[in-house]
């Protein structure tokens, strides 16, 4: 499940990175 | 070398869209059709169906005709940027439309679909955007990843 990874593993920077743009609300600038 | 494989990833995840026209290669994309068509599935609202409809779709091999469609695009796709998402992309390098439509040059595509990119992650239905990436191939979400951090890191609010 790539939304469990951690940090380190390049799946798991893609997950990071992609859950946290995913939990951005909608227009908000940041 | 980057900015062909830029282009390449984002021809792959535009092809997610499945649009109507062909979006296959870099010369399906320079009439400007297709790129039309996913932003519209983006946001109707906005990219509507009259103004889907301004997009000339026989368009052949006349670069001046695809000039039009690909300068309907970018002016619709900055005001989104500026009018719905509130940010402006001054600092981000505008694709030359002039070399993408009578040269077909993968380097301004790459530019164009980048800033596309940008509107499906930020827009109203992001999730479903962002989700559809996440299953992509892995080297193709790194570039994706790289693209939406580069425009991340020229916008201003």
């Amino acid at each position: 499940d790539p939304t469990v990874k951690g940090g380190q593993t390049s799946e798991g920077v893609l997950a990071n990175f992609f859950n946290s743009l995913l939990s951005k609300k909608t227009g908000s600038p940041g | 070398a980057s900015k062909a494989v830029l282009c390449e990833s984002l021809l792959v995840w535009l092809q997610t869209f499945n649009t109507p026209s062909p979006c296959r290669t870099v010369e399906d994309l320079t009439s400007g059709v297709a790129v039309s068509q996913a932003l519209h599935q983006i946001d109707p609202v906005w990219f509507s169906e009259n103004w889907l409809g301004r997009i000339k779709d026989d368009v052949t091999d006349n670069w001046r005709l695809k000039m039009n469609n690909l300068k309907k695009i970018l002016q619709m796709v900055v005001d989104y940027y500026n009018e719905v998402l509130m940010q402006q992309i001054s600092d981000f390098p505008l694709p030359d439309l002039a070399l993408l439509a009578e040269r077909s040059d993968p380097v301004e595509l790459g530019r164009l679909l980048q800033l596309i990119l940008g509107c499906a992650v930020k827009c109203e239905r992001k999730q479903e955007y962002i989700k559809i990436i996440m299953t992509l191939e892995e080297s193709v979400q790194h570039v994706v990843m790289t693209a939406i951090q580069e425009l991340m890191s020229k916008e201003n609010i």
